[in-house]
């Protein structure tokens, strides 16, 4: 049984694609069969994963709209599968508007290659529109990267309606995983505040470790691969070896 | 001549929201008329800057579907008058798309009351969506944040190239005053090869002086104030003050 795991949060830069890069290369590590889906128009997963969203001719777009099939249109990139995004993706929003089971176009794009892989992980913009709720509709659980400062802690109520909302319409059997603190700054009273309150108020699991802000991770989109290829001895690589252990459905090899 | 300055960057998290609250109250303390417009369903401007986005009846959304004046949905909060947004305007993208002339609806909504002022400032949010082109075919003027990151710095031309088919379709007249370097690291070489990048990659004026990453900055949005009045004599509030003597239209009163 496949898990699908959308990694959503509407608030920008709290390192979702950092994170599904970050896991997805984890995974693999651990002998997993992986597959990534870049559901942002911006392509920063695509990029991040060695991928380059200005060059591809073909894209997620095209498989939303059912003009070519994700087997097609698939890229592995150093050992990772993605299913990559260029521009084109921001019509997707557009395009499908205007169709019935528009929340479905992802599910239905990923039923015929779902039983290859042991986890996909799905990226999700920062928004709340037809394309994260793409995301949420396809999968089996929800993973929160959070940021612990304020205005990322804030936008976590509205995730979690939407979420209710999914579930009452679209995916009855979507759970939230649980929240992965990222780029924490253990140093700052406002970091662990925030941490603290956001398992609190809502009553998620927060995920061990946190994953230390470090400029290793920030170095290594620019590279095209992930931090645990970029800097494997460092603190973030290890967090997030250690989240993966954590999610991992097939069970820990260590 | 109002000077309406549109903050754009679609990459999120890069201190949009962060910018617009922090010029605003610098400008404010040199005496000019300022009003800052939350473009974002998030409401995270309205939130910093002290306002309740979950509680409040009317928003920007009423106003650019011309049910409500702009004069009517202002919020003045700690001096600062407000445009403020709800999660309604996410709807808004939604409603406009079906009207002719759906990208002036902000520059319509801001006719009446533009002469009240020497600076409008506009919180832009992470995508390239009908929002954000309402923000740019207001505007006179862009300012980009910019972290100084790799996925950050790849978003500017895609950015550069929305501008310009703004500047083909919607408002000849819109300029990029400059870029605005952000939550800057100055410890490490990724944030100076970054910032030195963008402006030769992209021939863009770099504003100075960098603003410096600081805790201070992330702890104000809790407090419902900007750095300049939560942490008055740090070094991030100073740089914004120097980049709000920089950009002031009405000449530096120091
Ligand atoms: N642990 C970390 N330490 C330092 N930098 C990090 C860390 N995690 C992510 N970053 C950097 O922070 C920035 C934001 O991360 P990322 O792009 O993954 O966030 P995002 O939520 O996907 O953003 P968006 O909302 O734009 O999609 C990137 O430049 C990334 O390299
Ligand atoms: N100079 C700084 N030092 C430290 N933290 C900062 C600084 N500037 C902004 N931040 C924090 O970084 C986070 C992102 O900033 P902000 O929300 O302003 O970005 P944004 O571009 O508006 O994000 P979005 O794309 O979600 O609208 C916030 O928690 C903010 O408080
Ligand atoms: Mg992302
Ligand atoms: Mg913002």
């Amino acid at each position: 049984m496949t898990e699908i795991l959308a990694v959503a949060n509407q608030k920008g830069g709290v390192a979702k694609t950092t994170t599904v890069h970050s896991l997805g290369a984890a995974l693999l590590e651990r002998g997993r069969r992986v597959l990534m889906v870049d559901l942002d128009p911006q392509g920063c997963l695509t990029y991040s994963a060695g991928g380059d969203p200005d060059k591809l001719e073909a894209s997620l777009h095209d498989v939303l709209l059912a003009r070519a099939s994700a087997a097609e249109v698939l890229l592995t990139l150093d050992g990772l599968d993605v299913l990559p995004a260029t521009i084109d993706l921001a019509g997707a929003e557009v395009h499908l508007l205007t169709r019935p089971g528009r929340e479905h176009a992802l599910s239905r794009a990923l039923d015929p290659i779902r039983s290859r892989y042991d986890v996909i992980l799905i990226d999700c913009p920062p928004s709340l529109g037809t394309l994260t709720i793409n995301g949420l509709t396809a999968a089996t659980k929800v993973l929160i990267p959070l940021q612990c400062e304020t205005l990322s802690h804030r936008g976590v109520g509205q995730l979690l309606e939407t979420i209710g909302d999914v579930r009452s319409f679209t995916n009855a059997n979507l759970e939230v995983l649980g929240v992965i603190a990222t780029m924490y700054d253990s140093r700052t009273r406002l970091a662990q505040a925030t941490l603290a309150g956001v398992g609190e108020a809502y009553g998620l699991r927060v995920l061990e470790p946190p994953v230390p802000k470090s400029v290793r991770v920030a170095e290594a989109p620019g590279r095209g691969v992930s931090v645990l290829r970029h800097a494997p001895r460092s603190g973030s690589a290890d967090a997030y070896r250690a989240l993966a252990a954590a999610i991992d459905p097939v069970g820990s090899t260590t």
